[in-house]
């Protein structure tokens, strides 16, 4: 499945 | 975490202390736009929605916490405080920032990695984020000279994300299936928009002089 996007980024 | 996003979170660190700075002390947002101010609270909120639910870091908590609150407290600072409020020059600050707002939510749920609520709201403040400074730039050309405070805010404010692109070149060569599409091309329109008060700026350090926008 996709891998929901992480955002690690501010 | 890599040396580029630190710098671009410090330099981005840096501008919000300058505008708290400039109107603690001066008790005045002279030159300010509420409506950039505004559209940056936007920003925070519809993209750290998912402060309390996914945990990355104590760093990434707290700058998110301080970006919010420090937003949010400008602009209650110049709608609510008295001699603040006072000095907001409203009939220059006539930016139609409520088009922005849609036409960047339209793009969201048109443009985004995944046609969820967080992702939508994600891509919405990336692009909200890259025109959020229209409405400040314009009112800098209107008001023509600028106080050393109010242009050393624009000036983190546009470095900072000029730093997160060399944080995405960095990081698309170090790291595989990193890509970032929609924040680096937004990324480079957004400091694209600050070119040429990147250039009067450096102009006015050069030699020395006030900082003047052509009208």
């Amino acid at each position: 499945g996709t891998e929901a996007t992480m955002h690690d980024e501010l | 975490m890599n040396i580029f996003r630190f710098a671009g979170d410090m330099t981005h660190l840096i501008s919000v202390l300058v505008l708290l700075l400039k109107i603690y002390a001066t008790k005045s947002c002279s030159g300010i736009s509420l409506k950039t101010q505004e559209l940056y609270a936007l920003v925070f909120l519809s993209r750290y929605l998912d402060l309390f639910t996914n945990y990355i870091s104590l760093y990434n908590t707290l700058m998110k916490l301080v970006f919010i609150g420090s937003s949010l407290a400008i602009v209650w600072c110049m709608r609510m405080h008295h001699a603040v409020k006072r000095s907001y020059d409203k009939e220059v600050d006539t930016f139609r920032h409520y088009y922005l707002v849609l036409a960047c939510f339209v793009l969201a749920t048109l443009v985004n990695e995944q046609f969820t609520l967080r992702e939508v709201c994600w891509a919405f403040s990336i692009y909200l984020e890259a025109v959020a400074i229209l409405p400040q730039l314009v009112l800098l050309q209107r008001s023509g000279n600028v106080d050393n405070l109010t242009g050393q805010y624009v000036f983190f404010l546009g470095a900072y994300r000029a730093f997160y692109i060399l944080n995405w070149i960095y990081r698309y060569f170090t790291e595989q299936y990193f890509t970032r599409w929609i924040a680096c091309i937004a990324g480079i329109v957004q400091t694209a928009l600050y070119a040429d008060f990147f250039y009067y700026y450096f102009i006015s350090w050069k030699n020395n002089a006030k900082l003047q926008l052509p009208a």
